[in-house]
């Protein structure tokens, strides 16, 4: 599989409908500081099952909603989309017959998560097993977090035989 | 499990001094699990030797040898666990511009051989001008961020503009 | 001794919010001393508020956000104890250029006011470029440091080429 | 006070004579990874008194002395001098008379640190006096090694709180 798209709507401050092509090779992503690129990161994370608000820097998982400004209302409701390029049918079942597979994560207040793909609502297991066959998922080694690299400088060794561990 | 953890051990150890030998251009490093009642002791290790420096332990080396040996642990657990994506926030902060084009060069080789797509978030200008495309975030209505795509031209401009 | 730390913190305070509000020109932050029984909460805990964002804990700014404001902090505590030497080592890794450029204005503003001398450790191009005069380390011999002037011509060309 | 000079001999990665003029204002020190940057700001706070070597990445005070290389040899002295301007005779008794204050540390393997001021040996605890009266001293907010901003944003509150007392 290949991922070609991610799409988010409503997500930290990516209030707009935003989309993202992911092309071969290196894409680069550069801006100020706080302008939103660690959302970007974060909302690939998200949209793959993480269920840890705290490794998004949040409280709660609504955090990830848009929270507003002082020219645009909060919203109420997040959702990312991630789509990947299935042509060699290398996903696991059930998707493996499909040329191309949605994954879309929303969120409302109050109502939690929903899982859809390719439209069809599934439980957040199947998203977590969709991604795992492919070797990404919230908690893999191909996610690596601002300040990742200074975490496995600075902590105990034990904590990093831990980060080899979760990557295994 | 126990046994899962020392066969995922021995083979990110296995890209991981072979990756350092890379990123160093020379010299070497491993990974040590350490046995030891001591818990500020015991578990993962990191012992580096750049080139023409004598072996340490990583807390010992500098800041940007520090980062570039982390780099090369990192991608080690990529190429033991390979994905279609790999997302990279700012992994380049630390480095010198000789540092920062080895982390290309590897990257491009990974893309060569596996096909993998990479996102990288950096402030780096080398970094910027290695990309094959550039997207730029910006926030021009505070507190609302937008994604623009930043053409080739724009892109070695940029790279002169931003100084880092 | 519980009183000199209320006066300190005080007094840092004081500088902090002043300064924070100089680097992001706007917003607010401030610091709280926070007594609680749980030893993971209670102790210096920094709110703030960069233009036209929400007030957040220090934990929920942006990388480059975290850093500027950890520098507020550390410049509220120097000013509250100056010294006439600072030595800052690579505090500007995270920071965009429109940061950078305010951080050296920052410093040099202590230095029209205070005859404090400052040793900048960068990799930063902009920040170089705005050093008075710039000392290059180079291990030409592996394992041996050397230390060289670097002219202001050549300043210049160097920071043109070190693209940090 | 005024700082104007730091000398190194065998410190560390500067096995040969170095000086560096501390000019007024603004000083960059610039160079490859590795190249002994970090080196020159420990040597600094060595010099006004550091005692424990963990501060400066050592696990023994002697780690500080020039370890040797493939062609050169491995010393078994280090020292360090700094010089201080005292045109306005701001320096704290019994120094406060010279215009010029030397202060030099230096250690020998197996037999410890020596701390001379303008060639006469004191204690250690004389150069921290000398210091702490200038507000500057090995602990001092003044000099801020590379990592301490990562530490003040990452550590919990009660270490920041410590950081604060420290620095008062
Ligand atoms: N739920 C939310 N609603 C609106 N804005 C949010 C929300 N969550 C986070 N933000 C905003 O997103 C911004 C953080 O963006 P991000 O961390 O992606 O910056 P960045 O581009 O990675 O910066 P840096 O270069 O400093 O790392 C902050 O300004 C924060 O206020
Ligand atoms: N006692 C010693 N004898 C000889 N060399 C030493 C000694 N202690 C440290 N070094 C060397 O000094 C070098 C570290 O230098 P330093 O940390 O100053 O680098 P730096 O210029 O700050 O780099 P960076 O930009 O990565 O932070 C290492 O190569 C280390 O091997
Ligand atoms: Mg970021
Ligand atoms: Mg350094």
């Amino acid at each position: 599989v290949t991922f070609t798209k991610l799409k988010l709507y409503g997500f930290k401050s990516f209030v707009d409908k935003t989309e993202l092509e992911i092309g071969a090779g290196l894409n680069g992503i550069v801006g100020p500081n706080g302008c939103g690129k660690s959302n970007l990161v974060e909302a690939l994370r998200w949209v793959m099952g993480e269920k840890s608000a705290k490794n998004m820097r949040g409280s709660g998982m609504e955090d990830v909603i848009f929270a507003g400004t002082s020219k645009r209302p909060a919203r109420n409701m997040a959702e990312v989309t991630v789509i990947m390029d299935n042509n060699d049918q290398s996903a696991p079942a059930p998707f493996n017959t499909a040329t191309e597979i949605e994954i879309n994560r929303r969120i409302e207040k109050d109502k939690g998560s929903q899982y859809r793909v390719n439209g069809k609502a599934v439980r957040a297991r199947d998203v977590n097993l969709l991604f795992a066959d492919t070797m990404t998922g919230a908690n893999s080694p191909a996610l690596v977090s601002q300040g990742r690299i200074t975490e496995i400088i600075m902590t105990k060794p034990a904590d990093r035989r831990k980060i080899l561990e979760d990557s295994a | 499990a126990k046994e899962r953890l020392a066969i995922a051990f021995t083979r990110v150890d296995g890209h991981f001094q072979k990756l350092f030998a890379t990123l160093f251009e020379g010299g070497r490093a491993y990974l040590e699990m350490l046995e030891s009642d001591d818990p500020l002791e015991a578990g993962l290790e990191i012992y580096a030797q750049p080139p023409g420096k004598s072996l340490q332990k990583l807390s010992l080396l500098s800041g940007g040898e520090q980062t570039l040996t982390a780099t090369a642990l990192i991608f080690a657990m990529f190429m033991t666990n390979p994905s279609p994506i790999c997302v990279l926030d700012e992994i380049d902060a630390p480095l010198d511009d000789a540092n920062v084009d080895r982390v290309c060069s590897l990257m491009e080789k990974i893309v060569s051989e596996t096909e993998t797509r990479f996102i990288v978030i950096t402030h780096h200008r080398m970094t910027m001008a290695r990309m094959d495309r550039l997207y730029g975030v910006t926030m021009g209505e505070r507190g609302v961020s937008q994604l623009v795509s930043v053409d080739m031209a724009l892109q070695e401009e940029m790279a002169l503009n931003e100084s880092a």
